[in-house]
Order: structure tokens, then C-alpha cells, then sequence
């Protein structure tokens, strides 16, 4: 989802 | 993962391994701002209180372990260490922090993705880490002459954010255009403050003289 690809960041 | 986020997280953490080389092998941090380093501590720990809920990669949780246990040691060095402490400019280092931190957290309650606890404040630390840095340049503009490590420390701290800008345009136009507004304006405004900075810093490079920022 998009909500789990922007959280892959440090 | 793309080379420019690694090489922007290898740059951050470069620069925290400068620093805290500086602080250990000088047994000094004249002209480090503890309130600059007392606000990373808050943005890291509100960035990954998913550490432990939510595993994405063994680089992920091993990076924001070192970087949690390195900022956090730095303080500590910065507070209690005996002999580093009476090196600490304190009145100099008189940038009242809070006032960057409260409208930080009223910004990020207002303008968010998700109005959950986790959310906010993930948003609050990425709108802490874009002016995290301001108590340092002040700080850098009130010391007369800055020690090298130093200013590497401050440039490569800039140059990770202005890496990862580079990673958010690639990752725009290789995976269908996702927007993100948040990290992506917040990052423009943290490396818009270095500008000065890295003006003075590059001039002082060429000109192979001391690192000087104008008052």
C-alpha cells in the first residue's frame, strides 16, 4: 500500500 | 533502496561518526550545540517507535538502532561526561529549542496523513528535523573559529537530506509517481537552511582558509 511504501525511509 | 538514499544515509551516518570521534578522541564539543543534538534524540525516538512493531529489513532496524544509540550517546557525552561537559559553550548555545519543537508538534497535529499517535509524530519529526539544525548555525555563528570536524560534520549532515531529495525524485519516477509532500517539502526547507553554510564552507575549500560564517 502506499502507506507501507513511504515508511521504508530511516 | 537506491544509491542515493545510501549514500544519503551513509553521509548521516558519517557525520555522526565524525562527531562523535571529535567528542571522544578531543574529549571536547566546543562549538557542538546540545540543543541541536537533544532535538535529533526526540526526532529519532518519535520517528521509530515502530521499531519494534514493524520489521521492514535488517539494514532498517540496524540503522535506526545506531543512530538512536549514537545521538543519544552524544548527549549523554554532552551532559554528564566529566571532562566534556566543561567544554560545552553554554552561553552561547542559548537558542531556545522548544520554540522550534512546539510548533513543530502543532503542525504536524494539523497537517498529517493519518490522525493516529504513530503518524503524528513520525510527521512531527520530520517537521523537527527540517529546523533541528538551526540552534547550530547560530551556534557556529557566534564561535569565532570552527574546528574542522566541525564544520564536516555540519556540511555532511546537510548533504544526507539534499541526497535524499535526489532519492524521493527517483523514486517518483520509478514507482508510479508516488507523491509525498511531508518528507519531501521538509526536506526542501532543511536543506534550503544549509545554503549559507555550504556557501561558506565550499569558499573556505577552494580557498583552503578557516571555515568563517559572517555574524
Amino acid at each position: 500500500s502506499e502507506e507501507e511504501a513511504t515508511k521504508d525511509e530511516l | 533502496m537506491n544509491v542515493f538514499r545510501l549514500a544519503g544515509d551513509m553521509t548521516h551516518l558519517l557525520s555522526i561518526i565524525i562527531l562523535l570521534l571529535k567528542i571522544r578522541a578531543t574529549k571536547s564539543c566546543t562549538g557542538i550545540s546540545l540543543k541541536t543534538q537533544e532535538l535529533y534524540v526526540i526526532v529519532f525516538l518519535t520517528r521509530y517507535l515502530d521499531l519494534f512493531t514493524k520489521y521492514i529489513s535488517f539494514y532498517n532496524t540496524t540503522m535506526k538502532l545506531v543512530f538512536l544509540g549514537t545521538s543519544i550517546s552524544i548527549v549523554w557525552y554532552m551532559r554528564y561526561h566529566k571532562v566534556v561537559k566543561q567544554t560545552y559553550n553554554k552561553d552561547q548555545d542559548t537558542f531556545r529549542h522548544y520554540f522550534l519543537a512546539i510548533p513543530c508538534f502543532l503542525l504536524a497535529l494539523l497537517i498529517h496523513h493519518e490522525f493516529t499517535v504513530i503518524e503524528v509524530l513520525w510527521t512531527f519529526s520530520i517537521y523537527l528535523e527540517a529546523v533541528a539544525i538551526l540552534p547550530q548555525l547560530v551556534l557556529l555563528q557566534r564561535s569565532r573559529n570552527i574546528d574542522n570536524l566541525t564544520g564536516n560534520y555540519v556540511f555532511l549532515l546537510g548533504a544526507y537530506r539534499a541526497l535524499y531529495l535526489v532519492n524521493w525524485v527517483y523514486r517518483y519516477f520509478t514507482e508510479n509517481h508516488l507523491v509525498r509532500w511531508i518528507p519531501w517539502l521538509s526536506g526542501l526547507v532543511q536543506t534550503t537552511l544549509y545554503a549559507d553554510f555550504f556557501y561558506y564552507y565550499i569558499k573556505s575549500w577552494k580557498n583552503n582558509e578557516k571555515l568563517q560564517l559572517p555574524a
